[in-house]
């Protein structure tokens, strides 16, 4: 990718991952869409031999297209045929060929080599590199035209293991089901019992809350956040106001004077005729005008085709509520601007009072330093975690807006069959963009901190997050509100890789606490046994499991407001968590750091200072949160605990709710 | 007409595999073929034990019941994100 190695500072900070001469050999296994092995996102240049270790192969490819960065690639698609029937292979590649583009956006965002001089279109240029450039890669097909099948999926994580792959790179979900019936969680358990990191998207149906996908919690969640880079475009309108929105057309421009703009309700029989969906604009309404369509129901590239085809000179695309004002750039094959939900509205409400409507679009390029940065994704799915509320999820965000990495040869960069471009790298957006980034990150982790569990790395990741803009310590803010955001949105917060390599402490967590946490749940012994391959596992009868007492690196209490009684207020309720730390680092004092604040709760840390003499030395705390009384049900509320020795700073969010 | 079938991941209890067989895939091809005509799409040993396969709900059904057999999930459809 071009921007985040820099936002994320890593770009001239190779060295803060010491070379512990397993960094290279780190396997992160991408399951998507497959992989186009000609981008340059794969040369191998500079990588030593593939490891001993690798058990991989490349199916169904000519062995050229593996080298010592690609070095595997399967697909899998009987669980796809068997569903589907047998598939159309003058449409889709019988081998792990990317027909689609978006295994190898995830995967080169992942591990992808250095390439200079990437751009799409001219946009976004720079040189494009993984955020573990070094790593390996290997593919496992397992997403088709028609979607991603379990049995697939299982299979293709089952390989993936017996390969060798140290970091697993899942950037699908199926909605969040019980972990018992969920195949990702199912797979997810039995990988990190074999000691790999499963890094998976939160999804993309944000801003609601309780929208998350991936919620187990030895599956590391990822939300997305923004860039400090645009791809401004100016909407100018005939009375001379313009409004900022986002494009990334590269065509001819529209002429510099504003042309004859409509607003696509009006110029349609449907009653849905804002959406420009296929087949509802009227020609002689649009013909050579601008065409203002809302989002909403179909892809936002299909409906700049709709308004193409229709005769149109150009669209502004208007945000609804739920978008807000962020601005996902799209590559339209016409001029067009993706505007915020205000600027929308004031553009409408001229088209609609003037009787002689006009504006032109100006694109204006890549625009850097652009802050306040990271925001939160408006289309990032957001907490409570509906499996398991007392897991805070998702854990961390990362930059998952206006992402460019490499392409497929087989679509163009819209992804739809009209678009007959066909370029080397391309931008999109979604939590499938930002979860390889913490993939990548993971494999630089792993490489550089070999003895590491998964849990280990996650919370390094987390605990290392900020949730503050430097400088002026104001709170992340969420793109679909302009407010602060919140735990539910952004988890322990944004990663901070370069912190993560030197935590200080770290939250560690093993196959039999995961068991502990199941048994919390209740889980018959059928239950673990399907999730848990290990036959020892059992739930012991005489033993008080409390899904509170998991290791987390962060914290998550639930009020029943049904305790409380009629008048609401409910006996000071104190609820009482145990974490357990790991010294990763030197000696050093760790003290709880300025007093733990949430609103409506008292919260009592004991002891507040853990004194640590060696490296891999385990000090335990318990937090108790005394809410004095019930609050309505639906509240939350948010804190931070932080421990710090001086030199590091160990960072866990709250979340509160009463329900 | 032929009952309508879907895929299914049966999740067996590797422990439980009965003394007859030397090899799990001989266990699970029999387990299959007492309930159900269908041929396995895969088997699964590595991240877990069982297989997939093509069942009615009552094969289904019958699968669930059978001694060794853990869970009996229907296939689910991931997207994209």
């Amino acid at each position: 990718t071009t921007r985040t190695p820099e936002f994320l500072g890593l770009a001239g900070n190779e060295g803060l991952f010491p070379q512990s001469g397993t960094k290279g050999d780190v396997v992160v296994g991408v399951l998507d869409t497959g992989v186009w092995p000609e981008s340059k996102s794969y040369d191998d240049a500079g990588l030593g031999e593939v490891p001993s270790s690798w058990k991989g192969a490349c199916t169904g490819f000519n062995s050229s297209s593996c080298n010592r960065k690609l070095i595997g690639a399967r697909f899998f698609n009987r669980g796809y045929e068997a569903a589907m029937g047998p598939m159309d292979s003058s449409r889709e590649s019988r081998s792990p060929r990317d027909d689609d583009g978006h295994g190898t956006h995830t995967s080169s965002t992942a591990a992808g080599a250095p390439v200079a001089g990437a751009n799409l279109f001219g946009f976004a240029s720079g040189t494009a590199r993984g955020m573990a450039p070094r790593a390996r890669v290997a593919v496992y097909k397992v997403c088709w035209l028609g979607g991603c099948f379990s049995s697939d999926i299982l299979a293709g994580m089952e390989a993936a293991v017996a390969d060798g792959c140290g970091v697993l790179s899942l950037s699908l979900g199926g909605g969040s089901a019980d972990y018992s019936r969920d195949s990702v969680a199912i797979g997810a358990f039995a990988a990190m019992e074999r000691d790999v990191l499963v890094s998976c998207s939160a999804g993309n149906a944000g801003p609601g809350s309780a929208t998350l996908s991936n919620v187990a919690p030895w599956i590391t969640t990822v939300g997305a956040g923004t860039l400090d880079r645009d791809f401004p475009a100016y909407v100018v309108l005939g009375n001379g106001k313009n409004y900022t929105g986002v494009s990334l057309y590269a065509g001819k421009p529209l002429p510099s004077t504003p042309i004859p703009i409509v607003y696509a309700a009006n110029a349609s029989n449907s009653t849905s005729g804002n959406l420009c969906m296929p087949g509802t604009l009227l020609p002689e309404k649009v013909s050579g005008k601008i065409v203002v369509c809302d989002r909403g129901i179909s892809a936002r590239v299909q409906k700049g085709f709709v308004v193409r085809d229709a005769g149109g000179a150009g669209m502004v695309l208007a945000n609804t509520a739920a978008n807000g004002q962020e601005l996902v750039a799209d590559a339209h094959l016409l001029p067009a601007a993706g505007v915020g939900e205000k600027e929308g509205s004031a553009i409408k409400s001229y088209v609609a009072s003037d009787p002689k409507p006009t504006a032109t679009i100006v694109v204006a390029g890549t625009q850097v330093d652009v802050h306040p940065s990271p925001l939160v994704a408006a289309f990032s799915s957001r907490g409570p975690n509906t499996v398991t509320p007392e897991i805070l999820k998702p854990d961390v965000i990362a930059p998952g807006v206006n992402i460019l990495a490499a392409w497929t040869g087989k679509a163009g960069p819209t992804g739809l069959a009209a678009d007959t471009r066909r370029v080397e790298f391309n931008i999109i957006s979604g939590t499938s963009m930002s979860c390889p980034h913490v993939s990548g990150l993971a494999a630089l982790l792993r490489g550089a901190r070999p003895e590491w569990s998964p849990a280990a790395v996650r919370s390094a990741l987390m605990s290392t997050a900020y949730s503050t803009y430097s400088g002026h310590g104001a709170p992340i803010l969420d793109a679909a509100t302009g407010a602060a955001a919140t735990p539910f949105d952004y988890g322990a917060g944004h990663v901070d890789p370069t912190r993560a390599v030197e935590p200080g402490l770290v939250y560690d967590l093993g196959a039999r606490d995961y068991v502990d946490f199941l048994c919390a749940l209740k889980y018959t012994p059928a239950m673990i046994a399907a999730l848990a391959r290990g036959k020892s596992y059992a739930c012991a009868e005489n033993k008080t499991y409390s899904v509170s007492s998991l290791n987390y690196p962060s914290f998550s209490v639930v009020y029943s407001t049904a305790n409380s009684d009629a008048a609401g207020s409910a006996a000071a309720t104190t609820v009482t968590h145990t974490r357990t730390v790991t010294n990763v680092g030197a000696a050093g004092t760790y003290k709880v750091d300025t007093p733990v604040s949430v609103p409506g709760v008292t919260v009592d840390v004991k002891p507040t200072e853990l004194a640590f003499s060696v490296a891999g030395e385990k000090k335990s705390y318990t937090v108790s949160f005394t809410a004095a009384k019930s609050q309505p049900s639906g509240t939350a509320a948010f804190g931070r605990l932080v421990w710090s020795d001086g030199k590091h700073t160990v960072a866990s969010p709250i979340a509160v709710t009463w329900t | 007409t032929e009952e309508l079938r879907a895929t299914y991941i049966v999740h067996m209890a590797k422990s439980a595999m009965p003394a007859g067989y030397t090899e799990h895939g001989e266990w699970y091809g029999a387990s299959l073929r007492s309930v159900s005509g269908a041929k396995m799409i895969y088997t699964y040993d590595t991240l877990l034990h069982g297989f997939s396969a093509r069942l009615t709900e009552r094969e289904a059904g019958d699968m669930a019941a059978m001694d060794g057999v853990l869970a009996v999930n229907p296939e689910t459809r991931y997207q994209l994100h």
